[in-house]
């Protein structure tokens, strides 16, 4: 996965992300594809979550999926989840919640609480660092105003570093994969070099949903697991899925 | 050789993708003013077929790593990873329960699908 939180020279933020799924889950080697992230790329939807007729929040998910990867509050939010691979891993959670321990959160069912109940971007910001977690990952925030952006690193346990937009030092624009932004990403799989040399060439004049979908359609960066790219405004409330596809040559991952 | 060199040029002009089915996403809404087991019916019951090809795929990808350990695997999913759904936090409990019934996936199933993020994360 590759999320995009950035900020526009007037201040206004906009958050993208391609959602990439399926890696090492069967090969077709006639078609050159994965065969999961092929099943996955027709069930795609938005979704507007309702309370008497009004749109309380937004989310993109897959049919039968009830959890939320990519969502928005609009006027207040946006928030993108990346996987985070780890030893200490998901399936240890899974382990203890089995055991009884009940005191971690489903990553996608937090996702779902916080953009069901939170009013604000710092309330957001805390739960989604404080909160106990059954698997580690990567939450990408945006919030409603100039310097409200951050990706929260996550251990099951805790928070292990938050990384903020910062206009006034230069840092328009925070790009997360699916590697510990401090750390090299592993070098076969660097898709946040070339995605930050396009998000510099796009320049911070140009950020929009058209630059940003350019830098997501840009090889790594959308690769044959990419299945769509979300692109949201919070403050007019935009939500846009865009189906992907990779066609050859193009990277496994 | 794990795939081209990365000296892709940074593309433009891709936005907006077309106006196809091949791009475009459909949008649905989902009444949180219905109780959690009917909010996901009209949605899941018209990509039931989709669904069931998902987890089918799987199934496929798993035994064809190790039949019988992919049998032993769905037959555990089948007849008891469902009693999990009982411990889940509500309303995704019953969302999830809901979901079951409006497809006829076995519940296991549903629920495989829906935690797969905590699986695949290592």
């Amino acid at each position: 996965c590759t999320s995009i939180v950035a900020e526009d020279p007037a201040g206004k933020l906009y958050h993208a992300r391609n959602l990439d799924f399926g890696l090492f889950m069967g090969w077709d080697f006639k078609n050159h594809t994965w065969v999961i992230t092929e099943a996955l790329r027709p069930m795609i939807m938005n979704i507007e979550f309702q309370m008497k007729g009004q749109v309380v929040y937004k989310a993109v998910t897959y049919a039968g999926f009830i959890g939320a990867i990519t969502g928005m509050i609009p006027g207040v939010l946006t928030m993108s989840m990346n996987e985070r691979f780890n030893l200490d891993g998901g399936y240890l959670g899974i382990i203890e919640w089995l055991l009884g321990d009940h005191n971690g959160k489903w990553m996608s069912f937090l996702t779902r609480d916080v953009l069901m109940y939170s009013t604000s971007y710092q309330q957001a910001k805390e739960t989604l660092s404080k909160d106990e977690l059954l698997a580690p990952g990567y939450y990408i925030l945006g919030g409603n105003s100039s310097g409200q952006g951050c990706v929260i690193t996550r251990s099951r346990e805790k928070s292990l570093d938050i990384w903020e937009l910062n206009p006034g030092k230069g840092v328009w624009y925070l790009l997360e994969t699916n590697y510990d932004h401090w750390k090299a990403p592993l070098f076969v799989d660097d898709r946040r070099t070339p995605g930050m040399r396009c998000m510099n060439q796009t320049t911070q004049q140009n950020v929009g949903f058209a630059g940003i979908f350019n830098v997501l359609s840009t090889k790594p960066v959308l690769n044959k697991l990419t299945t769509y790219t979300a692109l949201m405004q919070v403050n007019a409330g935009k939500l846009e899925t865009y189906k992907q596809h990779c066609d050859d040559p193009c990277w496994p991952w | 050789r794990l795939g081209p060199p990365q000296k892709e040029e940074c593309v433009t002009g891709k936005y907006p993708p077309p106006q196809t089915a091949e791009y475009q996403v459909p949008k649905y809404v989902v009444n949180l003013d219905l109780p959690a087991a009917d909010r996901w019916t009209h949605i899941v019951k018209e990509r039931a077929k989709s669904i069931v090809n998902l987890l089918q795929k799987f199934k496929d990808f798993v035994k064809a790593l190790d039949a019988k350990l992919a049998e032993k695997i769905f037959d555990y999913v089948d007849h008891n990873l469902g009693n999990l759904t009982n411990t889940l936090p509500q309303p995704y409990a019953d969302e999830i329960k809901g979901i079951a019934k409006a497809t006829e996936i076995p519940l296991g199933e549903v629920l495989l699908y829906n935690i797969f993020y905590e699986i695949f994360t290592v």
